[in-house]
């Protein structure tokens, strides 16, 4: 494993730290959108079929339940905790959800790199993972106050993503059986990019030591 | 199996 990879693992395991913390500690989730925590638990469960079956590394397996159970200890939060839940803003969380899944799911049936059931839910959760930020971004540009944690948190789930990215060059170069892999890295890559104009902002905003707050 | 191998990401 690579140093891009496992920095890339650590700021999206220090992301859902961040969210944890902010939801377990303050008792509040106000500006974080329930619709994308779905869509990471739905892109957890897709990706992870394997979890007991294929065996990779102990570090594999570990981080797998430990983002598993970090996803569905969220959404416990979010819809059942009795302070918690009454803080999630559910009308400025409007977007479509159901689209994207929908939308991933026939993208995933129809480009593949095999037509078996693991292959195609693992293509469905990269390709939904790709776009599952878009809610949470959505709800952002609708908060007028965003708090740190919340800034931070969506700050490292893009660096993680762009992290993956150097690492998919590096290991590209590096390593003799890694080309079929286009499919993740065009995936990735706009995932990435959805990221840009919150970094935009959000680096704006740090640099001036303001507070940030992204345009309508 | 090689495809299904490579997933050796999170």
């Amino acid at each position: 494993m690579n140093i891009f990879r496992f920095a890339g693992d650590m700021m999206h395991l220090l992301s859902v730290v961040v969210l944890l913390l902010k939801i377990h500690k303050m008792k509040s989730c106000a500006g974080i959108s329930l619709k994308t925590q779905e869509l990471y638990a739905l892109v957890f469960i897709c990706r992870y079929l394997d979890i007991f079956t294929g065996f990779i590394s102990l570090y594999n397996t570990i981080m797998k339940i430990v983002f598993l159970a970090s996803a569905f200890s969220i959404l416990w939060y979010m819809r059942s905790h009795k302070v918690v839940r009454q803080t999630y803003d559910k009308d400025q969380d409007t977007f479509r959800h159901y689209f994207l899944i929908l939308a991933c799911m026939v993208l995933a049936l129809l480009v593949h790199h095999k037509f078996t059931f693991r292959e195609v839910m693992w293509t469905f959760s990269i390709y939904l993972e790709a776009v599952a930020i878009l809610p949470q971004l959505v709800m952002l540009q609708r908060t007028r106050n965003i708090d740190n944690l919340t800034g931070n948190y969506v700050f490292f789930l893009g660096t993680y993503r762009g992290l993956y990215m150097l690492n998919w060059v590096y290991r590209y170069l590096t390593e003799v059986h890694y080309h079929h892999r286009w499919l993740t890295w065009i995936s990735g890559f706009i995932q990435t990019a959805l990221y840009a104009d919150f970094f935009y902002y959000y680096v704006k905003s740090w640099r001036n030591n303001e507070k940030l707050q992204l345009p309508a | 199996d090689e495809i299904e191998d490579s997933h050796d990401e999170l």
